[in-house]
C-alpha cells in the first residue's frame, strides 16, 4: 500500500459526504445504496463515522462528470478512466469524481459501482495506489465479491487513522501468494492451449512458454461468475476444453470463455453424491483417462465414453507410491505426472511408476 | 521512414499514460533526454505492475495500459 506525499490525511474522524448528483444508469436508492457500503467497507477498519449531508459543504463530495467537468482533470469517454479522487484536504480536497461515460452497474455486467466507489472514497481517506494485485486500491479495476478490503488495504487505512476500536468481525482478504515463497502450496494446476495456469487462493498464475515471469490475475477479473477458490482442475486437449472444479461444481472453458450449459455437478460425471470436493485432477492424453482425486482415494473417468471406468475408486498411496495418501493438484507434462502436495512438486514417472524428482512447489513458477 | 499507423498510435497511448500515471516530463520526441526518460518511466510503471522489466514497450506491458482503470497517478504528486 501507500499514502499521498507527507502522507495526507483527515484532522477529525467524523467525517462528512454529499452526493452531488447522480447517473441515469442506476436509481437513485441504488447510488445511495453503492456510496453507503462503500463507507461502511472503510469505517469497518478504522474509527471512521461518515454522515450524509443533502445541502452545504461535506468533506467528500460526491458527482458524475463526462469529460471536462470542472477540476482541469478531464475524463475521456468510455473505459479506460473510471473515476477519480483527490486526498484529504480543504476545498476539492477529499471529492471523488465518476466518470459519466461509463455504463455504471450494480452488478458485473459492466463496472460496479460500489467496487469503484469504494476504491475512490480509499484515495478521499488519504491511500495511495497498492501494488497488491489483491488489494482495493489497486489500480486497475476488477470485480470481485465477498470483504473488498484485503489485508493489505486494512495495514494502510490503519497506519493512517488507527484500527476501528469496535471491530465488526469482519475478515479481510489475505494478500496475494508469493510467487517464490518456499513454503507455497496450490490449489489446482492445469494447461490452457500450451500456457499453464497454476491456481491459488483468489488467484491464478498464467505461464507463457514465452514469458519469463508468470502474469498473476484474480480469478474473479477473468470469470466473474467462478468462485474464489478452484479445487482443481484439467484440460482435455482433445476437445480443446478445460474443466475446472469449485465445490460441487464444474465449470468447462473453451479458450477463455465459459461454456455455456456450465455450471453442472460434478456428480454428472458419475462421482458419488457423498463427494463433496475433489482435491485434484489431471487428464493423461496418452490414455484418453481423467484420473480425479478427492482424499486418499482417485477416480478414472474415461472421456471417450463419458463413464467412470469400473474398479475404482483406488488407493493413491498404493498405486503412485511415494507421493503420499493425499494430493493438492496434479498435471501431465512431458511424459511425467506432477503431483502437488503442500510446498512439494514430486514428478513421477507413469511408466515406471515411481517418484522421478522431487522439486518444491515453486519451482512450476520458475522460481 | 514514419512508424506504421498502429506503432505510432500505441506508443501515443503509453507516452499518455505515462505522463498522466507516472510523471513522464514532457520532451521534445527523439531527444536523447526524451528516450531515456521514457525507458526510466516504462520501467517505473513495470515496476509497480510486477512486469518483467526491460524499460522497453512490449505487449504484456500496453495490455496493462489498456486496461480500465482509477485516474489517480500511481507515483508521485
Amino acid at each position: 500500500y501507500t499514502h499521498f506525499p507527507r502522507k495526507l490525511k483527515w484532522n477529525t474522524n467524523k467525517l462528512t459526504f454529499r452526493i452531488l448528483d447522480y447517473t441515469p444508469d442506476l436509481q437513485k436508492s441504488d447510488v445511495d445504496k453503492a456510496i453507503r457500503k462503500a463507507l461502511n467497507l472503510w469505517a469497518a477498519v478504522t474509527p471512521l463515522t461518515f454522515k450524509k449531508l443533502h445541502t452545504g459543504t461535506a468533506d467528500i463530495m460526491i458527482s458524475f462528470g463526462s469529460g471536462e467537468h470542472g477540476d482541469y482533470n478531464p475524463f475521456d469517454g468510455p473505459n479506460n478512466l473510471l473515476a477519480h479522487a483527490y486526498p484529504p484536504g480543504q476545498g476539492i480536497g477529499g471529492d471523488v469524481h465518476f466518470d459519466e461515460d461509463e455504463n455504471w452497474t450494480k452488478d458485473s455486467t459492466a463496472y460496479n459501482l460500489f467496487i469503484v466507489a469504494a476504491h475512490e472514497l480509499g484515495h478521499a481517506l488519504g491511500m495511495g495506489h497498492s501494488t497488491d494485485a489483491g488489494a482495493l486500491m489497486y489500480p486497475t479495476y476488477s470485480y470481485r465479491t465477498g470483504f473488498l478490503l484485503s489485508e493489505d488495504d486494512v495495514k494502510g487505512i490503519q497506519e493512517l487513522y488507527g484500527p476501528n476500536p469496535n471491530p465488526t468481525g469482519v475478515t479481510p482478504s489475505p494478500d496475494s501468494p508469493k510467487q517464490c515463497d518456499p513454503m507455497l502450496s496450490i490449489d489446482a494446476v492445469t494447461g490452457l492451449r500450451g500456457e499453464t495456469m497454476v491456481f491459488k487462493d483468489r488467484f491464478y498464475w498464467r505461464l507463457h512458454p514465452q514469458m519469463p515471469e508468470p502474469d498473476q490475475i484474480l480469478i474473479k477479473s477473468t470469470w466473474p461468475s467462478l468462485r474464489n477458490k478452484v479445487d482443481a482442475a484439467y484440460e482435455n486437449p482433445e476437445k480443446d476444453q478445460v474443466i475446472i472444479f469449485s465445490g460441487i461444481r464444474m465449470w468447462a472453458l473453451n479458450g477463455y470463455d465459459i461454456v455455456e450449459g456450465y455450471p453442472k455437478y460434478i456428480h454428472k460425471l458419475g462421482l458419488p453424491k457423498k463427494i463433496r470436493k475433489l482435491d485434484a485432477a489431471v487428464h493423461i492424453s496418452d490414455t484418453g483417462k481423467t484420473l480425479l482425486f478427492t482424499d486418499e482415494e482417485y477416480w478414472s473417468y474415461d472421456e471417450a465414453t463419458g463413464r467412470m471406468d469400473s474398479g475404482y475408486p483406488r488407493s493413491i498411496e498404493k498405486d503412485f507410491p511415494g507421493i503420499g495418501d493425499k494430493i493438492d493438484a496434479a498435471v501431465y507434462q512431458y511424459g511425467f505426472l506432477y503431483f502437488f502436495r503442500d510446498n512439494l512438486r514430486y514428478e513421477y514417472s507413469y511408466t515406471h511408476k515411481k517418484v522421478w524428482r522431487v522439486l518444491p512447489t515453486n519451482s512450476i513458477l520458475n522460481c | 521512414l514514419p512508424l506504421p499507423a498502429d506503432d505510432t498510435d500505441t506508443w501515443l497511448l503509453a507516452e499518455k499514460y505515462l505522463r498522466r500515471f507516472y510523471g513522464l516530463p514532457v520532451g521534445l520526441q527523439g531527444s536523447r533526454k526524451a528516450a531515456g526518460d521514457f525507458q526510466k518511466t516504462i520501467k517505473q510503471m513495470q515496476r509497480f505492475f510486477k512486469l518483467k522489466v526491460t524499460g522497453s514497450l512490449n505487449e504484456e506491458t500496453v495490455e496493462v495500459m489498456k486496461q480500465a482503470r482509477c485516474g489517480v497517478p500511481d507515483v508521485g504528486e
